[in-house]
């Protein structure tokens, strides 16, 4: 099964 | 004081409904080399990172930076009442709550201007490290909008995977499956109908197609567009706007659990 990540997961704030 | 004088209008129409259905309000960042925008979907699964730079413009002029919240619909509305062939130009004023669109027809016998309320939106800005990526698949966009419109029709997520092959896209659905593979090819008369397949390492990676479908509404802006995958980080699909900048969506993955 497959789950949606987020792009947050992976970029973060400046 | 900022204003900004486009005469090919139609980019800027074009650039709004790339864009609009992902994202329903935004900042527009000004400054003297041009301006930007970065947002996620409400969902966060999508980013948008537009670019447009101050060369493209017939006149520029952006005295200190600024930032425009706006309403993405009430900004397409706005210029689909400007004509195709128009020169657009944005007008602003520090401190004020308004931004102000005019068109121009190209024998200058009709000039309109809306004036749209801008808003404040509290948006936060992502950091988008540079990448080096496994895999950069460079393609004619409409073929990359007909696959995706395609692959659609029969499930809901398409498994991209690039070897020294090709690039394979790939879909499965209650009633079937179906795989579109393209070789690299670039024995063509022109230069964006080649398809470059430029791979360090194979990636395989698996993408929700009503994203992808959204991204191709960009389409008009680009005759090529570019993918870029690395297992850990989002796919970008960049469509680049001549001479000017570029819009660039980048999707996160579906992964395992």
């Amino acid at each position: 099964v497959s789950k949606q990540s987020t792009i947050t997961k992976f970029f973060n704030k400046v | 004081m900022l204003e900004l004088r486009l005469v090919q209008g139609s980019l800027l129409k074009k650039v709004l409904e790339s864009i609009k259905d992902l994202v329903n309000d935004a900042n527009f960042d000004f400054s003297s080399s041009g301006f930007s925008l970065q947002s996620m979907d409400s969902s966060h699964v999508a980013l948008v990172a537009l670019l447009l730079k101050s060369e493209g413009f017939e006149h520029y002029r952006c005295d200190r930076n600024t930032s425009m919240g706006m309403n993405l619909g009430n900004m397409s509305k706005m210029l689909k009442c400007a004509g195709n062939d128009d020169i657009i130009t944005i007008k602003g004023d520090d401190g004020s709550d308004t931004v102000t669109f005019m068109f121009e027809s190209p024998t200058q016998d009709k000039i309109a201007d809306f004036e749209m309320k801008l808003m404040d939106i509290d948006s936060e800005h992502l950091g988008i490290p540079e990448a080096e990526y496994h895999a950069i698949v460079k393609m004619p966009s409409a073929e990359f909008a007909r696959i995706c419109k395609d692959l659609a029709s029969i499930g809901d997520t398409v498994v991209i995977s690039v070897t020294k092959e090709g690039v394979k896209f790939s879909t499965r659905g209650d009633i079937g499956t179906a795989n579109i593979v393209l070789r690299q090819n670039t024995t063509v008369d022109k230069p964006e109908d080649a398809t470059v397949i430029e791979m360090n390492e194979p990636v395989s990676m698996t993408f929700a197609l009503r994203y992808m479908n959204s991204f191709t509404k960009a389409t008009p802006l680009s005759n090529t567009v570019t993918i870029s995958m690395s297992p850990d980080l989002p796919v970008v699909v960049e469509y680049k706007i001549a001479e000017m900048g570029y819009v660039r969506f980048y999707l996160a993955p579906k992964m395992e659990e």
